[in-house]
């Protein structure tokens, strides 16, 4: 037990602290064990310093930060131990449009690298066009709901309508 | 191990039959406000044994079975299937033979609910055993539900040592 | 007091019905003073049913629905007891782009009717494109915020690129 | 009354003295994420007299001060004025000569925070009461900071029943 997750801690932290600067284009993080002299009873604190700014709590970090500091540590995770399935619902939403772009990067590359497959739920017109494949949720009968393939080209041409079902 | 459809009756609003097919890449879900998508991925956390119902937005677990909508009954019944492709043979042993392994989790008002893995009963411990040796479970890191992107970076240090055990 | 919080209940409770219907297009929804014969050691509890679905608990509808849900009751207070200031601090977050119309509808009419000055921040281009007047706030010099003003036909064309900062 | 212009300087982000104004209608605030637009809704909630540093999303309210950044160095004090417009004459009397008012809120490191209206000495309770006069306040339902959207629908009913008290 205690060999193995001080060996996943070294991966994660080295993973984090490449993805986060590759997120946010610069700046630096990094996680720590602490409380405890043996790992299987210490707490994980993260650091994380955004381009430019001083090193402060998570806490004030913006909404848009956050996200993308906990999307860096969720892929992480996945380049430690790569999972069959990978989720993300609406992680996007509090990203503006720079950010989202960054972040399709990162899903994409992963989704490419690695037989992780991913499902991203989203209501942003950039993500929608940069996954492989839509599925469109409606409630054609209401409170009903049915599940039908969007051919992409046209979702492109009509991003939004496919928002207002 | 390669998770390949999602098969959904009676759970939440999807009350007809319903196969989400996973393929590899990546799959965007879209579609308005309400019309079933975070119910997908609580299928998926429920299939794979999640048993806090707050997690699935619910005060019991009873609440992911079709309550009904203006024009149809509610249900009773509730199933959730899971097919997976063991082509790789990651899987343990004793699923060497079988190139694909279903686990199915069906829940009745007022009985319960209970497992199957390739149609043949099995308790809540076999199953979320068997995808934890699949690399994923209800609690996966990688499963991430709606607004709770931030969650990690807001709990407490003993919390998140705990995503990291997963990653050992 | 008790007289009072009667009254104000009564006209909140009126104004949520309605603010309701409009935004969701149909549906019903309505406030309860429960638990206590004495409406000032009351709680309010909160119904509401989109259309074409079953009365269910709060905590089950989506992500989107609760924020209109939300935003519904918030103009409702508005309504019965009118403040000087409003501020949204991204709350179109999880709406669909029908919904984003809808909110903006709502934010606009309020805005016009009465004196109350609405704040939105926002990341949505349509939210962008309904506003009276766009401030911008960058981190030209990084780590530390400022303010321009933003020429509304000029981002019009470049909504996505004011993002990017 | 109407709420005119925010002065902030020192505070958060914010370490030049910047003006915020407001004027009627609608106004959008737009820009990159960590850019400081959170923080204005912080300083006006903050001038109000938000005594609460978790709402401000800092540990002590001294986190509200400006901490440096690569290229500047830290402050010690924040400063946040807010001036409204009385010219609709329905602040309390003793603001009838005044056509606006401007209250402001400063904090030094390691001194605390003093209040004034009108370039003299107030008491939080006194600067409370102006604004709550004025149908606003740091709790204020019409101030929704980021995320908080839907926290009325989980609140708890008593805690509900608490926002209707505004509006009587
Ligand atoms: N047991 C149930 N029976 C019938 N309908 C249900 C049940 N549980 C939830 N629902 C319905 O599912 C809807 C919510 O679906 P969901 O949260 O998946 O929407 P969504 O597509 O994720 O929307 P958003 O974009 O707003 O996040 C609610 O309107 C609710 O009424
Ligand atoms: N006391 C302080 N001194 C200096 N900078 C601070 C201070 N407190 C917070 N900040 C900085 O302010 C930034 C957050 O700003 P804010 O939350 O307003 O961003 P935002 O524009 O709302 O972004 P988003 O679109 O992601 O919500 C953080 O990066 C943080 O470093
Ligand atoms: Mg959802
Ligand atoms: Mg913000």
């Amino acid at each position: 037990g205690r060999l193995r997750l001080a060996d996943a801690f070294k991966k994660v932290n080295e993973a984090f602290q490449e993805t986060f600067t590759r997120l946010f284009n610069g700046g630096t993080a990094q996680l720590e064990l602490i409380d405890g002299d043996d790992p299987l009873n210490a707490g994980l604190e993260i650091y994380a310093q955004p381009p430019g700014k001083k090193l402060t709590s998570l806490a004030l970090m913006s909404g848009g930060e956050q996200s993308m500091t906990a999307t860096a540590l969720i892929f992480s995770l996945l380049q430690t131990n790569p999972a069959p399935i990978c989720v993300l619902d609406e992680v996007d939403a509090p990203l503006d449009d720079h950010n989202v772009a960054r972040f399709c990067d990162l899903v994409g590359e992963w989704a490419r690298k690695s037989n992780t497959r991913i499902v991203v739920v989203t209501h942003h017109p950039v993500t929608m066009s940069r996954v492989d494949r839509l599925f469109g949720v409606t409630m054609a009968e209401r409170g009903v709901s049915s599940l039908l393939s969007i051919d992409l080209d046209e979702a492109l041409v009509h991003a939004s309508t496919a928002e207002a079902g | 191990v390669a998770f390949t459809k999602l098969r959904i009756q009676g759970f939440k609003s999807f009350v007809d039959a319903t196969d989400f097919h996973i393929e590899p890449g990546v799959t965007g879900v879209v579609g308005p406000n309400g019309c079933g998508k975070s119910n997908i991925v609580e299928a998926l956390k429920w299939v794979m044994g999640e048993s806090r119902s707050k997690q699935l937005r619910g005060a019991d677990m009873e609440e992911v079975i079709f309550n009904g909508s203006s024009d149809r009954p509610a249900r009773n019944v509730a199933e959730v299937e899971l097919v997976m492709s063991n082509a790789d043979g990651s899987l343990p042993p004793q699923y060497t033979e079988h190139p694909t392994v279903g686990v199915s989790r069906r829940i009745e008002r007022g009985k319960g609910s209970d497992y199957r893995i390739n149609k043949s009963r099995k308790t809540a411990g076999e199953v979320k055993l068997l995808f934890s040796d699949a690399g994923s479970g209800a609690a996966s890191s990688a499963i991430v539900s709606q607004g709770r992107v931030a969650s990690i970076i807001n709990a407490k240090p003993v919390e998140r040592r705990q995503i990291l055990e997963e990653a050992a």
